[in-house]
């Protein structure tokens, strides 16, 4: 990616990481819809000998063989069974039956993780720069699950299998379905077995946001990653013919506008059609858009498929607006025709200058690529939010990482658009979703295990999260683009993540297999369920309390059930246990409580000293809660501060 | 399979690896049997040994029925899509 690297403070603190040596010893596998060998972000140039614990295998397929894998793309995997099994023979004139992409994601996703140097990268020059992936030095292996017709769990969990045979240390899957409890989860399910031979598992939070429990991949032996902005845009105005301009964003590059302002129409004006203003396929009147821009509004098609509908019916150019669901959130495209897209507010003005003016007129200015943009990051609306469906008691997302705009390699099968009709091939596209900021968190956990060969995959996913920010330098709270308010814990999880802090955390909440299993038994999961999931035989001991609020995660989530509490406060205590991963210190306790009243915290002792490496001291957190109205959140922040290190976690406690 | 009942859908079979009969060698022939005790003609898709224990295969949604009664078996799950995000 560029950008990234920099927003994420790599640049600068290059030698903090290992650049040889275990830093090149770490395996990113990455399940999605395979690799493009030939892009740059996979060349090997610099990189020693395959790692000696590597036990993977570059396979052979259509358009692919063993030649294509390198030192940097040391395993390439393709799983089809499923696939073929449901919707028929592979059409080999449609997709590669092999570790090829044919459709971008999944050299995008790797490249974003563990992508070589490259310099002068951009798409159609913008966002020019050197692009590299989060973790340079890691090798990529690459497990090809999702095909046109989707991906399919007995091909996942086939994947997951070899991966864990194949010795891989970090799995990358942006990837996710319904919100099925865990042991019906197939992705849950590989990932559990894949944690407990110690491989971090991170997955993408899920684009179904702004709403509310729309989270996937929620179970807490998965790192959950939602999304934010860069500090990166591409401006492109909408210039109205009674002098107005509004900003928006667009990657379009190729013949501009005449010079002049041009007949504006709103496509609902312009269609028989009852939808007419979502551009959908045939549903614009020829006659009534060509020689024009034509205004349309996102919705169930795709955006750059409205940009092609438009084209196709003779427009010159298109103004997208968002709806309130997007709201203010600008994600760029990199349209077949003169396009830009604006927000809600500015959408909405520009839609009564169209009603207003008798003969309404337009142009577009593109501006190209700006950086240093403000505030960033904020929470992207598209990023999935919690609370947690499955187990409320578990605050996800984790955290959020760059997910909006974002440059890395791509297929040299498809165009930028993804469209059929799109017949540019470029090195790299800039795309949007949870699909990018889980990679960036992928390939951040692969710097953090070459740094940290020792620490488990629930040390590392609390480095990250202990050490992610949730204000910005000038101590303003993040922001939610959904709402232009302060994001919650229920939005941005622990923060945005922070590597270089995440390095050196100073203490970490580690998670062993027995806890997990007893995560299991706080859910009251029968023997059965454990033995899907976990593969054994394991019932929970009759005599011991499990409790969700003595699992040692990170961040809280206290549920409170508002019908009982209205006979007064209720008293809860939650207790927690810290590792030392440091050197010695004193560390005191401290509550900021960022809204409303109803709730009193206090922590035992609230002081925990340490002197020894792996040390673990535990503390007990007392929620005291008066009566709320049912579905009233409220949200506070406990942090452990040595004076050097601050170990952060969120709490959000909610009335149902 | 919900619609057809002989159309075939794929599924996900997790079984208690260690309930496994003495009779058999390998939990792999174990899985075969307990397959054909249903179906003739359904092959396995997978055999799965890390993630869980057990295997993938086609069946209708009567044999998938049927498996699921047999001694060993812990769930027979319908294979789910996931999607890209």
């Amino acid at each position: 990616t560029t950008r990234s690297p920099e927003f994420l403070g790599l640049d600068k603190s290059a030698n903090l990481f290992p650049t040889s040596g275990s830093a090149s010893e770490v395996i990113v596998g990455v399940l999605d819809t395979g690799v493009w060998p030939e892009s740059k972000s996979f060349d090997d140039t610099g990189l020693g000998p395959v790692p000696s614990s590597w036990k993977g295998a570059c396979e052979t397929g259509t358009n692919f063989n063993a030649s294509n894998c390198n030192r940097k793309l040391i395993g390439a995997r393709y799983f089809a069974r499923g696939y073929e099994a449901t919707l028929g023979p592979i059409d080999e004139s449609k997709e590669s039956k092999s570790p090829r992409d044919d459709d971008g994601h999944g050299t995008h996703t790797a490249s974003t993780a563990a992508g070589s140097v490259v310099e002068g990268a951009s798409l159609f020059g913008y966002a020019a720069g050197t692009a590299r992936g989060m973790a340079t030095r890691a090798r990529v292996a690459a497990y090809k699950v999702c095909w046109v017709g989707g991906c399919f769990s007995s091909d996942i969990l086939a994947a997951i299998e070899q991966a864990i045979d194949d010795n891989v240390n970090v799995l990358s899957m942006s990837l996710g379905g319904g919100t099925s409890d865990y042991y019906k989860d197939s992705v849950a399910i590989g990932a559990f077995a894949a944690m407990e031979k110690g491989i971090l598992v991170s997955c993408s939070a899920g684009n179904a946001g702004p709403s509310s429990y729309s989270l996937s991949n929620v179970a807490p032996w998965i790192t959950t990653v939602g999304a934010g902005t860069l500090d990166r845009d591409f401006p492109a105005f909408v210039s109205l013919g009674n002098g107005q301009n509004y900003s928006g964003v667009s990657l379009y590059k190729g013949d501009g506008l005449p010079g002049k302002l041009l007949p504006f129409v709103y496509a609902g004006n312009a269609s028989n059609a009852t939808n007419g203003n979502l551009c959908m396929m045939d549903t614009l009147i020829p006659e009534k858009v060509a020689g024009k821009i034509v205004m349309c509004d996102r919705g169930v098609n795709a955006r750059v498929q409205k940009g092609a509908v438009v084209k196709a019916a003779g427009g010159l150019g298109m103004v997208l607006a968002n709806t309130e669901s997007n709201g203010e959130e600008l994600v760029a495209d990199a349209h077949l025709l003169p396009a830009t897209a604006v927000g809600q507010k500015f959408g909405d003005a520009i839609k009564s200058y169209l009603v207003s003016d008798p003969k309404p007129t337009v142009t577009i200015l593109f501006e190209g690529t700006k950086v240093g943009v403000e505030p960033s990051p904020v929470v992207a609306a598209f990023s999935s939010r919690g609370p947690n469906s499955i187990t409320p008691e578990l605050l996800k997302p984790d955290m959020i990482a760059p997910g909006v705009n974002i440059l890395a390699g791509w297929s040299g099968a498809v165009g930028p658009t993804g469209l059929a009709t799109d017949s540019r091939r470029v090195g790299f596209n800039i795309i949007s979703g949870t699909s990018m900021s889980c990679p960036h968190v992928s390939g951040l956990a692969a710097l953090l295990k070459a740094a940290h060969p020792e620490w488990s995959p629930a040390a590392i996913r609390s480095a990250l999260m202990t050490t992610a920010y949730v204000s910005y330098k000038n101590g303003q709270k993040l922001q939610d683009i959904a709402t232009g308010k302060a994001s919650t814990p229920f939005d941005h999880g622990a923060g945005h993540v922070n590597p270089v802090s995440a390095l050196n955390p100073g203490l970490v909440y580690d998670l062993t297999v027995d806890d997990y299993l007893g995560f299991l038994c706080a859910l009251n999961y029968t023997a059965s369920q454990i033995n899907s999931l976990a593969r054994r035989k394991f019932t929970c001991d009759a005599s011991k309390r499990y409790s969700l609020a003595d699992f040692n995660y990170p961040s809280f989530a206290v549920n409170i059930d508002a019908a009982q509490s209205s006979s007064g406060s209720s008293v809860l205590k939650y207790s927690r246990t810290l590792t030392n991963v440091g050197p010695p210190g004193t560390y005191k306790v401290s509550i900021t409580s960022s809204t409303g009243p109803g709730v009193k915290i206090s922590v035992e002792p609230a002081t925990l000293s340490f002197t020894q490496a792996n040390e673990k001291k535990s503390y007990t957190v007392t929620f005291t809660v008066s009566s709320m109205p049912s579905n009233t959140n409220s949200f506070a922040r406990l942090e452990w501060s040595d004076g050097k290190y601050i170990v952060g976690s969120p709490i959000a406690i909610s009335w149902n | 399979a919900a619609q057809n009942p002989d159309q075939r859908a794929t599924y996900i079979i997790h079984m208690a690896k260690s309930e496994m009969p003495a009779s058999f060698e390998h939990h792999t022939h174990w899985y075969e049997s307990s397959l054909k005790s249903v179906s003739d003609s359904a092959e396995i898709l997978y055999t799965y040994d890390n993630v869980i224990h057990g295997f993938s295969t086609q069946l209708t949604r009567e044999e998938a029925e049927s498996l699921e009664q047999r001694p060993g078996i812990l769930s027979v799950l319908p294979e789910l899509k996931y999607e890209l995000h």
